[in-house]
């Protein structure tokens, strides 16, 4: 119905705007509704403003990777507050980030995670550093995956980062 | 509402039975590139009850059984089970605990099962339609594909959110 | 003509084939041209095979996110060999690969370097290790770009990758 | 052939004059996420004369002009020159050094320079046509880009690999 639809896009709209705040340590997002001729409201397309913090407004596709990695991340669990999904699988979403952002990201997971559980598949170590738990899955077999546990500390852990445990 | 465990057998890469426990909070899972990482959350979409052979990177749905390597005979099925936790019902089914199992055979024949009592795909998909789960919503972030939400056209978008809400 | 490009064909298949093995540290490829009914041999498409060290022929698209990165740089490195480009420029090609793919990757472009001049973009270590000279970018006043010369030994060069000197 | 220089001002967020120099062998741009890496490889792909404002990640060619900052006024052009060692004359042209400018206004006017000396953009693409400099092929790999040649459709890819051959 349009006003259940109004309320949830407003309140999206406002979450989305907080978390990319909070995630990119200032600046200003918003969700917008087109409003083109002749396009009923329930069909109207919708778009992405991001202006990360010091910077003018753009669109959205001159901003960098990195950038566009953590609008996307927080518009996301924008949608997650409105309507949660029991879990979310993240893989590689952190491929684009530099350390510092890495940080950031593992910080909005781990925040999140109170009320989602989060899959998340990395090669970085400050991802890593958010789990609860950390499984390895490696080839010593080639051709053929197998599961290992891991724990940060342990030289298993280390070695699987390297690339070892691969043919 | 929660996964709890996720069995995989002849499923791609993981020609052995294996079996991943999930709890709550945040479980990461890492390891050398191409060693089966992605090959997981293909198996959790799949088990879900995906129709779409290529959202789990395949050229057939057959793609998903293991095709054997050096020195290792190929499977002839792939099996997923995934457990969830099922104690608020979000699933319309009384126990408090439900598995999901998607079989495929080398012959195209598929086998499904709902705490083990055989049903059909779209049981499946009934089971889930409306509770959040399922892959085909921004629940799952697909490798390589994070920038897809933001530089879509504003329709698809639009459809992404319409789902959300 | 029909000739050249075979025997330039030939020539880029067998380069790939050896830059793949050279990168895998095994495995097989190949390049094939389509035979489809009632298409004329120079409008054929293009297949390409990648079967990774010990592992079974699968389609391209069952590849890991590493080894599509891998398999795409040893085909554009074998395309250089038939028909070098003076220079070539890779933005963040490392992004998918772990350590010991880094290390591959960057093995490759030392190799490459010799006859084509490359211009790499990276945040990670291994790949800065190999180049002849880093520049920083940095943006100290919000929003404006600053060009810095780095080196990897320096302070500078340590704190650009952590995210410092960013707004 | 080889790159010697390039030089940005009012370039999308390279605000003030900015030189960039290159030596054989590999020159590695590292910084921060956001901080302009990839707008030097723009700035390379539109000084090479560039017909299409999608390959440097803009709405319209005007995005390329720097649009201003907190506190830090916008440009009314964008300029880029690249330098050339041009000593085994891959460009046919008697120079030694081949230094190529591209300017563009926010009127939507755009300036064209071939050493210094006035030209069209015409004939900046003629003169890179068929020497392997220029952007429209695999000499660059753009950022998430990666994939592409490999995930393209065979006819994409043929069509690569004859402009290769
Ligand atoms: N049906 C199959 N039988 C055997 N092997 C398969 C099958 N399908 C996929 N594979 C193999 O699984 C591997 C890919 O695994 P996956 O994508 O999970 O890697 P990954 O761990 O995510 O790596 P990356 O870090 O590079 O993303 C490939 O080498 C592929 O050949
Ligand atoms: N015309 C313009 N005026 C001002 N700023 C611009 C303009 N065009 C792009 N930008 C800014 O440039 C930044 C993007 O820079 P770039 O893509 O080079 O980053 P990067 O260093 O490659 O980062 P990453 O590591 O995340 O890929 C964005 O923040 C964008 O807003
Ligand atoms: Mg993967
Ligand atoms: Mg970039």
């Amino acid at each position: 119905s349009r006003e259940l639809f109004e309320k949830t896009f407003d309140f999206v709209r406002e979450q989305f705007g907080q978390i990319f705040r909070k995630i990119f340590g200032g600046g200003k997002s918003d969700l917008v509704i087109e409003q083109a001729e002749g396009v009923d409201a329930m069909e109207q397309g919708l778009e992405i403003m991001a202006r990360p913090p010091g910077k003018e407004l753009t669109s959205i596709s001159l901003l960098s990777g990195g950038e566009r990695s953590l609008t996307a991340i927080a518009l996301v669990m924008a949608l997650f507050k409105a309507n949660p999904s029991p879990f979310c699988l993240l893989d590689e979403a952190d491929a684009a980030l530099d350390e510092k952002n890495v940080e950031r990201y593992a910080g909005v997971v781990r925040e999140f995670a109170a009320e989602t559980q989060f899959i998340v598949i990395t090669h970085n170590k400050r991802s890593m550093a958010v789990c609860d738990a950390l499984y390895g899955v490696t080839m010593e077999q080639p051709g053929v995956s197998k599961k290992v546990s891991v724990s940060l500390s342990g030289d298993g852990g280390l070695d699987l980062l390297k690339g070892k445990g691969a043919p | 509402m929660q996964l709890k465990k996720l069995e995989m057998c002849g499923f791609k890469s993981f020609a052995n039975r294996t079996e991943v426990v999930f709890d709550r909070g945040v479980t990461g899972i890492v390891g050398p590139n191409g060693c089966g990482k992605s090959n997981v959350v293909d198996a959790i979409k799949w088990v879900l009850g995906t129709l779409s052979y290529k959202s789990v990177r395949g050229e057939e749905m057959l793609d998903v059984i293991f095709k054997g390597a050096q020195g290792v005979a190929p499977m002839g099925f792939a099996e997923v089970s995934l457990t969830l936790d099922n104690s608020d019902h979000t699933l319309a089914l009384e126990f408090e605990e439900v598995t999901i199992t998607r079989r495929l055979f080398l012959t195209g024949e598929g086998e499904y099962y709902i705490n083990r009592a055989p049903c059909r795909l779209k049981d499946i998909r009934e089971l889930l339609y409306g509770t959040g789960i399922g892959t085909d919503n921004y629940s799952v972030i697909e490798q390589g594909k994070i920038d897809k939400l933001v530089l879509s056209n504003p329709h698809e978008r639009r459809l992404v959110f319409d789902e959300a809400a």
